[in-house]
C-alpha cells in the first residue's frame, strides 16, 4: 500500500456537504460512499440523494438519527435506486418518500460490508485502498470545537454518535492519520475534514466500518 | 434573536470558551495535535449539539476475520 493515500486525488470524492440540523449524518455518510464507488468504477462523479435515503430507509427514523448499517441493509435488501440529488432536493427534514419509476435513471448496490475493525486499521488501510472510501461511525463530542490537526484525544471508542466518511490516510509524518470527510459544511475543520489518528481506535473509528459496492 | 435568546448564546458561547482552554491543554502547540475554538457551534450548549448534530446509532456488527482476503478488489 502507498504511504499515503486520497481518493479525492482520483477525483471520485463529491463536495463536502452540510447536514443543518437535521441529524441524517448515517444518510451523508453511505450517499458519499456510494457516489465513490460509482465513479470508482468508471462512471461520471454524480452527487446521489441524501433526501430520498432520509425519507424512505424505513428502519432509521430520518433527521431524528439512525445508522449506517440499517440503512445499507435496507439499500440492499429492496435494490431501491438512488436518484441523483437534483432530482430529490436535500431539505433539512423528513418528509414522505418519493418513488420513481423503474425507467429513471438511479444506482442501486448489489452488497455491501460491514466490520468491526477495532485493533485491525492496517486492513481498513487495505479495505480503503481496494475498495473505495469507507463509512464509519465515531464519538463526535469533542468534534464542536475542532478546527485543525489530528485527533488523538478527548474521543472515546463504544461510544458512537457519529457518521462520516473516509476518503483516505497519510503514514508520512511522525503522526498517521486518517483523512475524513464530515457532512457539518466547509467552514467546519479543515474545509470540512478531520484528521484523526491512525492505529489506536481514535473515536471509535474502527468500530463500525462499512463499504458498499455498487 | 431575542434577548433571552441572546443571553442564552452568550453563556453557551462563555462554556465552549472553557470547553476550549481545556480542550488545547494537552495540545503542543505544533499544529499536527488537534487544535480547537470558536467555530459555527460555540454558541451551542454541548447537549444542543449532542441532540441536533449526534444522532447516528451504532449497529452490532462481526469482527472483522483475518482469513478474509483483501489482496484483490473483489469483496470478500
Amino acid at each position: 500500500l502507498p504511504a499515503k493515500f486520497d481518493w479525492r486525488d482520483k477525483k471520485v470524492i463529491t463536495q463536502v456537504r452540510n447536514q443543518e440540523t437535521c441529524g441524517g449524518c448515517w444518510a451523508f455518510s453511505i450517499v458519499g460512499a456510494i457516489e465513490s464507488v460509482y465513479a470508482i468504477k468508471g462512471n461520471v462523479l454524480e452527487e446521489f440523494s441524501v433526501q430520498q435515503v432520509i425519507d424512505c430507509s424505513y428502519n432509521n427514523v430520518g433527521c431524528q438519527g439512525g445508522s449506517t448499517v440499517a440503512a445499507l441493509s435496507w439499500l440492499n435488501q429492496t435494490h431501491v435506486k438512488l436518484v441523483k440529488d437534483s432530482e430529490y432536493l436535500f431539505k433539512a427534514e423528513t418528509g414522505l418518500c418519493h418513488y420513481f419509476s423503474r425507467s429513471d435513471f438511479g444506482v442501486s448496490i448489489i452488497d455491501y460490508a460491514a466490520y468491526d475493525l477495532s485493533g485491525q486499521e492496517d486492513k481498513m488501510m487495505k479495505m480503503l485502498f481496494h475498495w473505495g472510501p469507507l463509512a464509519v461511525i465515531v464519538d463526535a463530542v469533542s468534534w464542536q470545537d475542532y478546527l485543525g490537526g489530528i485527533i488523538q484525544h478527548h474521543c472515546s471508542s463504544g461510544e458512537a454518535n457519529h457518521a462520516v466518511l473516509i476518503t483516505g490516510y497519510d503514514t508520512t509524518g511522525s503522526i498517521p492519520y486518517w483523512i475524513v470527510r464530515n457532512s457539518w459544511g466547509r467552514t467546519w475543520g479543515i474545509d470540512g475534514y478531520a484528521h484523526i489518528k491512525m492505529g489506536s481506535n481514535i473515536c471509535g473509528i474502527a468500530d463500525e466500518v462499512s463499504a458498499v459496492f455498487v | 434573536p431575542g434577548e433571552g435568546e441572546g443571553k442564552k448564546k452568550e453563556a453557551a458561547l462563555r462554556e465552549s470558551i472553557k470547553r476550549i482552554n481545556n480542550l488545547n491543554s494537552l495540545s503542543s502547540g505544533d499544529n499536527i495535535t488537534a487544535f480547537y475554538g470558536i467555530n459555527q457551534f460555540s454558541h451551542l450548549f454541548p447537549e444542543e449539539f449532542r441532540a441536533i448534530y449526534l444522532q447516528c446509532r451504532a449497529f452490532k456488527v462481526p469482527k472483522y476475520n483475518r482469513e478474509v482476503s483483501l489482496e484483490g478488489t473483489e469483496k470478500p
